[in-house]
């Protein structure tokens, strides 16, 4: 797969969706 | 040690592949219908070992290798109040056996251990309610899902070394029903999850929030994950599909790995598992790593190598009857292969 297939990846997705969600 | 490299190995009826080599027998002579097979690791006089834990609806038993291609019954808990259901494995947990209770649904989820300070084997009960998913996760930590008529709870509780909780962690639960979790490769407070509207959810065991929902897709419903992979960025999911029937054979998929961009929400199938040629569906099945393992309604074990999608053993059901039970042993390796009469073989894979 390519990234134009699934969007913007970051290697650290899992501290930044954390410091967004709701608490 | 582990225990199954002890034993030599005998090819009686073996499997047709040389993937899969047969390690040893165990005979449940007591048991009228196995419900589970599994496998803990046991310490005991110094040394660790791998053991096998049985289960009927009425006795879990718990099995040591005596010598090659010998195995002793070590004790049995009598569970004789509700029906046992299922074994939750422990990954990496010594001397703990978890298993679920119920009638239809899981109603109660009971540790079996054996307590050095009064020499004596016991059971207490961890979690009551109408659970609809439970999973053991490394460093004694478990995750259930229970539902009443108004809401649904999702708990990790934190399990002491003597059967108790320690401590409990309450997760923000989806919309809909949770109906299995996986622990993530790569991120020990990550935890995944399928629901009833297949979606696969993920949360962050600290903090107990929902971090994403995302979709996997009309084509394959009632998805339900195995496995979770955190790599480059990318999330891999092993989901299997109970869906895979006979009438779509061969061509079905049991298991797909897919990719999942958590950021995006967007997800990619990576690889196919598909059922081997042959006219037989699929019944239950168990992942290890990158290995897959199910039970078809033929009576055969067939095993998969997820990441090349390829069908690498079948065991045959045989003379001696169906099998009806397969799973990995904690630590990987080797494949417990349960007939209902309670006869479990060992393989090395």
């Amino acid at each position: 797969c390519s990234e134009s297939d699934l969007g913007p990846i970051s290697l650290n997705w899992f501290e930044e969706l954390s410091a967004e969600a709701p608490p | 040690t582990d225990a199954a490299e002890q034993l030599t190995p005998v090819l009686p009826d073996g499997p047709r592949e040389e993937s899969l080599q047969f390690v040893s027998e165990l005979k449940d002579s007591w048991c009228a219908c196995a419900v589970d097979v599994g496998s803990v690791w046991w310490a005991a006089a110094g040394r660790r070992e791998l053991r096998v834990v049985t289960a009927s609806e009425s006795a879990v038993s718990l099995w040591e290798p005596l010598a090659p291609d010998c195995w002793g019954r070590a004790y049995t808990w009598h569970l004789t109040e509700v029906p046992v259901i299922q074994i939750v494995p422990l990954p990496d947990t010594c001397n703990l056996v978890c298993v679920a209770l119920g009638e239809l649904e899981i109603g109660e989820i009971r540790l079996l251990l054996y307590s050095s300070e009064t020499d004596s084997f016991k059971h207490s009960v961890v979690k009551t309610g109408n659970i609809k998913a439970v999973v053991g996760l490394k460093d004694r930590r478990l995750v259930c899902s229970s539902r009443t008529m108004q809401e649904q709870q999702v708990e990790m509780v934190l399990l002491s070394e003597t059967g108790g909780s320690k401590n409990r962690q309450t997760l923000m639960p989806p919309e809909d029903t949770v109906t299995a979790f996986a622990e993530v490769e790569g991120i020990r407070e990550a935890l995944v999850g399928t629901t009833a509207g297949n979606s696969v959810v993920v949360w962050n065991l600290k903090t107990g929030q929902l971090l994403r929902k995302m979709h996997v897709g009309y084509s394959y419903p009632a998805s339900i994950c195995h496995r979770a992979y955190s790599d480059s960025g990318l999330l891999f999911v092993v989901l299997s599909h109970p869906h895979a029937k006979e009438s779509e054979s061969p061509g079905s998929p049991v298991f797909r790995v897919v990719a999942f961009n958590p950021r995006s929400g967007r997800s990619t199938g990576v690889m196919f598992s598909c059922l081997p040629p042959g006219p037989a569906g699929y019944l239950e099945g168990d992942v290890w790593d990158t290995a897959g393992a199910a039970v078809l309604t033929s009576g055969a074990v067939a095993v998969w190598d997820l990441l090349r999608g390829r069908c690498t053993a079948v065991l045959p059901a045989g003379p001696a009857g169906h099998w009806a039970l397969a799973r990995w042993a904690t630590g990987g390796a080797v494949l417990l292969a349960g007939r209902c009469s309670g006869t479990v073989h060992l393989y090395r894979y």
